[in-house]
């Protein structure tokens, strides 16, 4: 319905909206979020706060309400960007992400859960391989930045005492079209007992995969100690299950297209 | 114009008060009518979008109301234009309008919602909420 202040400081409906009239105002304001119809998501989706893409996209909400008139990117800069580390540690492939930076200049982020189910028949894969979904992405939004967040427990595995370095590969197709190439994303060195989230630039796979959807093969991730190559669980790694808290995803930054933000109507 | 006539009967006291009083109303209808910003609050709880829009729960949006008469006073925010086709309309009514009562610094608003797969997007949607109004 349409309130109005009364005069006394009370507000008071003073106009119900019929049916025809309430759904033609929801598409138009739907419109105007450029949204062709309201998104259904699944029924449970209230309950997800808890998980860890909900709660970070929900946490960075917060920061940049908070101070409606000029968020301060300092604050942004000190919650997003991984803190510097000290001289002389683990710092081998590993480049800061920029991603924080592009928080102000995003129009939209946007926040991808791992889908994969059982669409790979080895259950060593499935730990191994992730895929994020990017079909939802409007088309002309330029794509600013992208990060995988992987979260690491510290490593109770008495026979791991190294370092262990985490890569991403992009996943491309090879020459046979049953064929995967493997394009390396980033990687990253950490201690064994290292605990926190492992932050991936995966810049370059979001810009070809939100281009040509049909080439978005996933990541494959791959836990190397010494030259051993170690499952997802002895790198202490959290995968496909774990705490809500603690599960893989993916967020990007995008810029939107001059034309989308008004048109003619 | 009901009680002035029979409050001046009363004493001249009341008389002065009473034109102060209709200066003053006189003000206030005239401020009331003149180019403002209003209260304009879209609630996304009402329109039942709880369950996909996770913040905010609505935002004030506001939006500019009032004419833009001769004099145009500072409070309106008007344009150098707006004041030269305010004297032109006072000449020539039919054929050149007063100018609008519009929105002249917008701002944005930020939106956190789930989309069909359950992924979280938060969208940053320029020029929704009115932040000051003027006649141009």
């Amino acid at each position: 319905g349409f309130y109005s202040d009364n005069g006394v400081d009370q507000t008071i409906m003073y106009r119900s909206m019929p049916k025809q009239e309430r759904n033609e105002m929801q598409q138009e304001i739907l419109s105007l979020l450029g949204l062709h119809h309201r998104p259904n998501p699944a029924s449970h989706a209230a309950n997800l706060t808890s998980y860890s893409a909900p709660r970070y996209m929900i946490d960075l909400y917060e920061t940049l309400t908070g101070d409606e008139e000029d968020v301060n990117l300092e604050t942004v800069k000190r919650r997003y960007l991984p803190q510097p580390r000290e001289r002389g540690e683990l710092a081998q492939d590993y480049t800061f992400l920029t991603s924080s930076y592009f928080v102000q200049d995003a129009d939209m982020i946007m926040s991808f859960v791992n889908q994969v189910k059982h669409e790979y028949p080895l259950r060593h894969d499935r730990d191994r391989i992730f895929r994020f979904d990017m079909s939802e992405v409007p088309l002309g939004e330029t794509v600013l930045g992208a990060e995988l967040r992987i979260y690491k427990n510290s490593s109770l595995d008495g026979h791991i005492e190294n370092n262990i370095t985490v890569n991403v590969y992009q996943l491309v197709p090879g020459i046979d079209p049953e064929d995967r190439q493997l394009v390396l994303a980033d990687s990253y060195t950490v201690s064994h007992d290292h605990a926190g989230w492992l932050t991936f630039n995966v810049t370059q796979a979001t810009q070809d995969w939100t281009s040509d959807a049909f080439a978005n093969y996933g990541f494959y991730i791959q836990a190397i100690c010494g030259h051993k190559s170690l499952e997802m669980h002895e790198a202490s790694l959290v995968t496909r299950y774990g705490p809500e808290g603690k599960l893989p995803f993916m967020v990007a930054f995008f810029a939107a297209a001059a034309q989308s933000q008004s048109h003619v109507r | 114009r009901k009680r002035a006539p029979r409050r001046r009967q009363e004493s001249s006291n009341v008389a002065a008060t009473d034109n102060y009083e209709w200066t003053t109303y006189y003000e206030y209808k005239s401020a009331q009518r003149s180019c403002q910003r209003r209260e304009l609050y879209v609630s996304f709880k009402d329109l039942g979008w709880e369950d996909w829009i996770i913040a905010p729960d609505g935002y004030s949006a506001f939006y500019c109301y009032g004419e833009c008469a001769f004099p145009l006073n500072a409070r309106m925010n008007a344009s150098n234009h707006a004041i030269v086709q305010t004297l032109v309309n006072l000449m020539k009514p039919d054929s050149v309008p007063k100018p609008c009562c519009v929105p002249t610094k917008l701002s944005a608003i930020q939106v956190l919602y789930y989309d069909k797969n359950s992924n979280v997007i938060l969208k940053k949607y320029r020029n929704m909420i009115v932040k000051a109004c003027g006649c141009h």
